[in-house]
């Protein structure tokens, strides 16, 4: 399985639609300071359901929707959508290529869609459990996270390992 | 959780020698009345220095410390992907080429999207991203090439 | 106190400003009964961009700001020498050009000892110190010159 | 008032007598990973009189000693020595210049100079208190201690500042 393709609407600095085709080897992202690097980063977390919002350096979960710059107005929902290659069917989804959406509004409502249907945020959090995805500790590693290894108690190594096992 | 932390031990000391070249380390439960709610300590060796605590570690060797690590555990449970935003900020030309080859090492069975702004490390990676504001504030990615990439890394 | 905030007020602002080309900065007491007891909030705008929480800021925009106002306060308040460990981790190339030209015209009155591993932040010295271990776990220091460290760089 | 000399021995990874001579103007410290440039910022820190040992990223005030390596012993006691060109006579000493060394032995024990003659450690402080250094926030600038600027309360954002004034 791989992030094949992510289309990100008004999700922080993206404003229009942008649309990425990953390639399943090492895809390497660069650009300047502030260009939104890492907000490509929290997207794709944020579509996999990240629950809490600080852990997306936002205060309130509507911080996630674009808010405007000096020459455009802010919107009024963000979207993002990812769809992955389920083709040594991984994910428990009988389809060999499986999108999963989510949208928030200003109101603070959320919706999310898996292969076009609307379900809800556990459900997509369940199709990722058996993976690994999503939970925090080793696939996934933030901005200024990575110390967390060496610097957490002794236990919060052993939780990290237990959720790998 | 006894039989698979002798796993991550075995893996961990195997790629840490690795990515040091040499040097020892290890995973141990903490000695704790409860071998249920025991944290685990690693300890490690830097080659041709003493083990003392982590907190004597270099920012550097904290880092590399941590990445083989990671490395360790995904080599015994990959995940689909991988997502890192610029873990390599710490560590030297020389240690950034044997992160970046070590992703290389282990590219054909996990896809790996990292994010960098070091030069060397956009070496390790066939598919390169450049995201961009040429509008302020809003961002924009483009895919480009090797040479381009170079001048973009800002 | 309240005096000195003011004073600091106004050269973040300018240092800010001067730092990031653009933008707008400000320090102020936090809204609260004692203001004695009122803590200092930060308040910036990145050009281009609107005023948000900190926590929204970029990486590299954060070390900026952060580095904006320590050099606010040596500008008001040299102190005789500073001494920096690796704070430009985070910074793009042009971002840290930018640092680099900050130090060197504060250099004639302060004296400034920076530790880096970024080729561009080597430029804004004239004098280069290289600490090695030719043995292993021992350091050593050499004085290079910048002509030196430029070769050696290649 | 500038930091003209250093010597350091026994100091962490500094073993024999290592003397930098600095300038004036800017200073830049480079090197490989672990080869010892935040040592000699600590040795720097310490010969200021920093008197939590976990500032300098060890747990007991024995950790600054050289501690042995595959193929050296351990020594006994670590020595730091400043030289500060004193000629517009910030410092509150009568001379222009001024040296301070510090001791400690593995017995715990250390032992404070100022020009030579025995002082305590209270002394070293004294002489750096109006100076604005050797106080953390703002000319001291360890690695990984930037952001803390930002990351504080607001409440220590004043202390900083009260400290500076
Ligand atoms: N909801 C939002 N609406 C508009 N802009 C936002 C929003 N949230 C964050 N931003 C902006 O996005 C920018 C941060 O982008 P990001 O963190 O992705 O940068 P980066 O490319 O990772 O940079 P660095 O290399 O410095 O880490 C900030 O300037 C921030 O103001
Ligand atoms: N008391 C001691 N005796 C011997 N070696 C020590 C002692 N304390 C620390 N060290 C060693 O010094 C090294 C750390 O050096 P230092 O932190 O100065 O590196 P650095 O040059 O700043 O590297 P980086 O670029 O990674 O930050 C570590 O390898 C550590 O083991
Ligand atoms: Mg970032
Ligand atoms: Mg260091």
């Amino acid at each position: 399985m791989y992030l094949k393709r992510l289309g990100i609407r008004g999700f922080k600095s993206f404003v229009d639609t942008v649309e990425i085709n990953f390639s399943p080897g090492t895809n390497i992202i660069i650009g300047p300071n502030g260009c939104g690097k890492s907000n490509l980063v929290d997207a794709i977390r944020w579509a996999l359901g990240e629950s809490n919002v600080r852990n997306l350096r936002g205060l309130k979960n509507e911080d996630v929707i674009f808010n405007g710059t000096d020459s455009r107005k802010a919107l009024g929902m963000a979207y993002v959508e990812m769809t992955l290659d389920n083709g040594d069917h991984i994910l428990p989804i009988d389809y060999s290529e499986v999108t999963v959406g989510r949208k928030i509004f200003r109101s603070g409502e959320s919706e999310f869609y898996l292969n076009k249907s609307r379900v809800r945020m556990r459900d997509i959090a369940d199709i990722f459990s058996g993976t690994g995805l999503g939970k925090r500790g080793y696939s996934i590693i933030g901005q200024g996270e990575l110390e967390q290894v060496l610097n957490g108690q002794p236990i919060d190594r052993r939780l990290i390992l237990e959720e790998a096992s | 959780f006894h039989a698979f932390l002798l796993q991550v031990n075995e893996s961990f000391k195997r790629t840490f020698t690795e990515i040091f070249d040499g040097g020892e380390a290890q995973l141990k439960l903490e000695t704790q009345d409860n071998p249920l709610e025991a944290g685990v300590e690693i300890e490690v060796k830097i080659p041709g220095k003493k083990i003392q605590a982590l907190s004597l570690l270099s920012g550097g060797e904290r880092a590399l410390t941590c990445i083989a690590f990671i490395f360790s555990l995904l080599r015994l449970k990959p995940t689909p992907f991988c997502l890192f935003d610029e873990i390599d900020a710490s560590l030297d030309e020389t240690n950034l080429i044997r992160f970046s080859d070590f992703i290389k090492s282990m590219a054909h069975r996990m896809q790996f999207i990292v994010v960098t702004h070091r030069q060397s490390a956009i070496e390790a990676g066939e598919n390169i991203y450049g995201v961009t504001m040429p509008e302020k504030g809003i961002s924009s990615v483009i895919a480009i090439n090797i040479s381009e990439a170079k001048s973009l890394a800002g």
